[in-house]
């Protein structure tokens, strides 16, 4: 039996919202110990990993895992008709193959879930969501992929199109500087990475979910992208980058 | 030009 009450329908629909256009169907794994959810986007160059924690959720009962197939785009315009402080409720019997309430079918998807690595990176940077966000929207007016660099000083975006070159720098911010201003480096050494920006526009669909947004790099790895959400957890999102020929 | 690799092949699968 499965039994999630959340309070906030608003923050279940820009999760969804944030995901729906980079995964199509996807299945949300429920344990005790929460509802989890990885999928990789069509072309299998993305990937996303969200944890929703029990302790984000007016009520939380899940008896024994359960693995809800479900089509995101359904899903979320099924929580269109929630508004954002309406309360949502997911029940779900072992046996039946539906959720309650919408009756929304639930599909069998075979999903390979992926093994991540919990590496270190070598560099992390802790900028405003909203500027991340900007920065990928302008550049993707120019070109179709950015190198992103890091250095001690900050953090470079720079794209080059057929007609001209964009180059952004974000200046690393002083300790002092307001939380939702403050641009922080943590790097072992530079590391640059060439990434398509389509990608990280879908990503950016999950700003409204973050004030900050955690952008994780080793040389040669998969860039990660994560919102943390102040009571629920987290979206992660991994892409490869490209390589020279 | 540059290729763009697959994510199966940087995540093992479970």
């Amino acid at each position: 039996m499965l039994e999630l009450r959340l309070t906030r329908a608003g923050l279940l629909k820009k999760v969804l919202e944030s995901i729906r256009d980079l995964v199509t169907d996807a299945n949300f794994d429920c344990a005790a110990t929460g509802c989890s959810l990885q999928a990789m986007d069509s072309s299998r160059v993305a990937m996303l990993s969200l944890l929703l924690r029990p302790d984000g959720f007016e009520h939380y009962r899940c008896d024994r895992n359960i693995s809800m197939g479900m089509n995101l785009a359904n899903m979320a315009r099924m929580l269109r008709c929630a508004s954002d402080d309406d309360t949502v409720t997911i029940n779900a019997d072992d046996a039946q193959d539906k959720i309650s309430d919408y009756e929304m079918k639930l599909m069998h998807i075979t999903s390979e879930n992926l093994e991540i690595p919990e590496a270190g990176y070598e560099a992390i940077v802790k900028m405003p969501a909203s500027l991340f966000a900007r920065i990928c929207k302008d550049l993707g007016t120019i070109g179709d992929t950015v190198m992103i660099s890091v250095t001690k000083e900050g953090i470079q975006f720079f794209t080059r199109g057929d007609i001209r070159t964009a180059n952004i720098f974000c200046r690393k911010t002083t300790p002092v500087a307001k939380e939702k201003e403050a641009i922080s480096i943590e790097m072992e050494k530079p590391v640059s990475l060439t990434l398509a920006l389509r990608y990280l526009i879908s990503f950016t669909k999950a700003t409204p979910l973050a004030k900050q947004v955690t952008i994780s790099m080793s040389y040669g790895r998969p860039i990660v992208v994560e919102y943390k959400m102040e009571i629920m957890d987290h979206i992660r999102f991994y892409l490869v980058p490209k390589v020279e020929e | 030009g540059s290729k763009q690799p697959m994510i199966t092949s940087f995540f093992g699968k479970v």
